[in-house]
């Protein structure tokens, strides 16, 4: 008997590249 | 003067396999190569914390450091902020109304099987910042 895996489920977000760039203001 | 960073991902991160799942801000499960422009969009409107950006790419050449390497320059925002990104050639980038795209996109279906075009100077990304930096 196999004990199904639980399947990993990733955030949106991390799928983007955060470029948080200095604001000059 | 705009700024500019340099920004070094870690190894390829497994979400981008084809058949990875992943959680819209509604709570949708949607597979890493079946993602809309949309879905980034409303994910963003949805969230307090983030905003979409749109981000230009201007330059890509050759890392330095390695040759599975790329600097791939971008105009961030409306404000055009640079910004470097050091990246592995097959890093995948979401280009707007169009899909992943990578330096080099054999690469990428090679080791991830996600389809994948070829990420150009002028190709517009979706990047993220903080909806309110105060």
């Amino acid at each position: 008997n196999v004990e199904p895996r639980s399947v990993p489920v990733f955030p949106w977000h991390s799928l983007v590249p955060f470029l948080a760039p200095t604001q000059s203001d | 003067p705009p700024s500019s960073s340099t920004v070094v991902p870690p190894s390829l991160p497994p979400y981008f396999i084809k058949g990875s799942i992943i959680q819209l801000a509604d709570g949708e499960l949607k597979r890493v190569e079946d993602l809309k422009t949309e879905d980034f969009i409303q994910s963003a409107e949805i969230s307090s914390e983030l905003k979409i950006d749109s981000s230009t790419v201007e330059r890509i050449e050759g890392s330095h450091t390695s040759p599975n390497f790329a600097v791939v320059q971008f105009s961030v925002g409306e404000h055009r902020a640079q910004v470097s990104v050091e990246v592995l050639v097959e890093y995948p980038f979401f280009v707007f109304g169009q899909g992943w795209s990578s330096c080099c996109p054999d690469r990428t279906t090679q080791l991830l099987e996600l389809p994948c075009t070829k990420l150009s100077v002028g190709d517009v990304c979706i990047s993220l910042t903080l909806k309110n930096l105060r």
